[in-house]
């Protein structure tokens, strides 16, 4: 599974 | 976004602003720890070099630039400009003790292994200690001066307003992220200390000072 979390907090 | 994660972001924004504001108006750097804002230039570096890879929104890519914009401002004025009021001989915390183990628990504990994931996680358990020389320095002189307690009280309450963005997160979008919870607990816990000498002293009009 790949991977695509987007880190959206700062 | 929520109004805890508002709140925390212009809490921190609050914070780095105090703290330019402070070393500006007094033209002196005393009782900053050089080695923090070392650290947390190191957080941001290696956290916001997603602003090249991925866009979240306006707010969130303006806010990086401003973070990093200001830590290397403030290293600036720390090491060049009023390097003569920087106070190293309290300045003495080991920062390698800190950075080499944020370094190995990236490894251990990371989502993914790829460059981008280990540099971002290595920010997350570097910024939960990078406080640590400034609160040494604090306990080896025995006090600090209001506005550097009021920047240490902004930048403690950022972590803490993000633990309850969390717990919200997790209830309304069923978000959970292991590595910034545990490492934002530790964070805020670093700061309990101080918390309680803010409450008891500072916001009673006295300065802080230990006994």
């Amino acid at each position: 599974e790949e991977f695509d979390k987007v880190h959206d907090e700062l | 976004m929520n109004i805890f994660r508002l709140c925390g972001d212009l809490s921190h924004l609050l914070a780095i602003l105090l703290l330019l504001f402070k070393i500006w108006k007094t033209r002196s750097c005393a009782g900053i720890s050089g080695k923090t804002q070392l650290l947390f230039t190191i957080v941001y570096t290696a956290r916001y070099l997603d602003l090249f890879t991925s866009f979240v929104s306006v707010y969130n890519s303006v806010m990086k630039i401003v973070f990093l914009t200001a830590s290397y401002g403030t290293l600036y004025l720390m090491f060049y400009k009023f390097k003569p009021t920087y106070d190293h001989n309290h300045d003495s915390f080991r920062i390698l003790y800190l950075i080499v183990p944020a370094l190995v628990l990236s490894f251990i504990i990371v989502h993914v292994y790829t460059v981008m994931e280990i540099l971002w996680t290595f920010s997350i358990y570097l910024e939960a200690v990078a406080i640590m020389p400034q609160l040494f320095m604090v306990s080896r002189t025995g006090e600090a001066e209001t506005i550097t307690s009021h920047y240490l009280f902004a930048l403690g309450s950022y972590r803490a307003l993000y633990i309850l963005n969390w717990i919200y997160r997790y209830y309304t979008e069923d978000f959970l992220d292991w590595i910034t919870i545990m490492a934002g607990i530790v964070q805020t816990i670093l700061y309990c200390d101080f918390f309680y000498l803010y409450i008891t002293k500072v916001l009673k009009g006295k300065r802080l000072s230990l006994p």
